[in-house]
């Protein structure tokens, strides 16, 4: 573990507890893409089927437990408990786009043919565009809420840390992994927009509102 | 070895 990853992995957390508070304490969702967040949760349950039976910290399994818990509430408050506020006529991206490539080159590029992996690999493939559904519902709006752009922020920031991470690891422990690494920087590309609006805009308490 | 250490990232 370094800096970075650690780092990486609390800004993952802050950004998911913030879109947890922010749709409890709002008791809304708009804005919100449920799409993504389906996506966010398919994520950690591909990734995250060793939880049980390949045990490597109590904080490795903590966290996995914590990601997968507020997911899949983050999940059941728009689609549920919130779901006269979502906003489905903004949340038009088309995940079936996404999900099926990502779900065919999982079978075609990974590490070894086995369930795990390949679950594994889509997981990591799906997780690199699960926020393009978010961030097209934003220009589909053209304005997003102070919380929900934080939110961003912190969600683009983790994945360029593990970036950061990753350099580090190849640098001081030789450890390197294609998949992540391609899958990672192409996550972090699709967030430069963004945080370019995020740093001019939103850092100047400005709202963040796009030219419609 | 490479996937077992691999697997102790988030």
């Amino acid at each position: 573990m370094n800096v970075f990853r650690l780092t990486g992995d609390l800004s993952h957390l802050v950004a998911i507890i913030l879109l947890l508070l922010k749709i409890w304490k709002t008791r809304s969702c708009a804005g919100i893409s449920g799409k993504s967040q389906v996506m966010f949760a398919l994520v950690f349950t591909t990734r995250y089927l060793d939880l049980f039976t390949n045990f490597i910290s109590p904080y490795n399994s903590v966290m996995k437990v914590i990601y997968l818990g507020c997911s899949y509430a983050t999940v059941y408050m728009i689609y549920m408990k919130f779901k006269a506020s979502y906003d489905g006529n903004h949340d038009t991206f088309r995940a079936e786009f996404l999900i099926i490539p990502v779900g065919g080159l999982a079978f075609l590029v990974n590490h070894e043919f086995t369930p795990l992996e390949i679950l594994w690999t889509f997981s990591i493939y799906l997780e690199s565009v699960a926020i393009l559904p978010q961030l097209f519902m934003i220009t589909k709006t053209g304005e997003a809420e102070t919380i929900t752009t934080h939110y961003l922020f912190a969600l683009g920031l983790y994945r360029a840390l593990y970036l950061i991470n990753w350099i580090w690891r190849y640098y001081f422990e030789g450890f390197f992994d294609l998949i992540a690494i391609v899958a990672g920087c192409v996550q972090t590309i699709l967030y430069c927009d963004f945080f370019y609006l995020y740093i001019t805009k939103v850092l100047h308490g400005k709202k963040l509102s796009l030219p419609a | 070895e490479q996937d077992k250490e691999r697997k102790d990232e988030l």
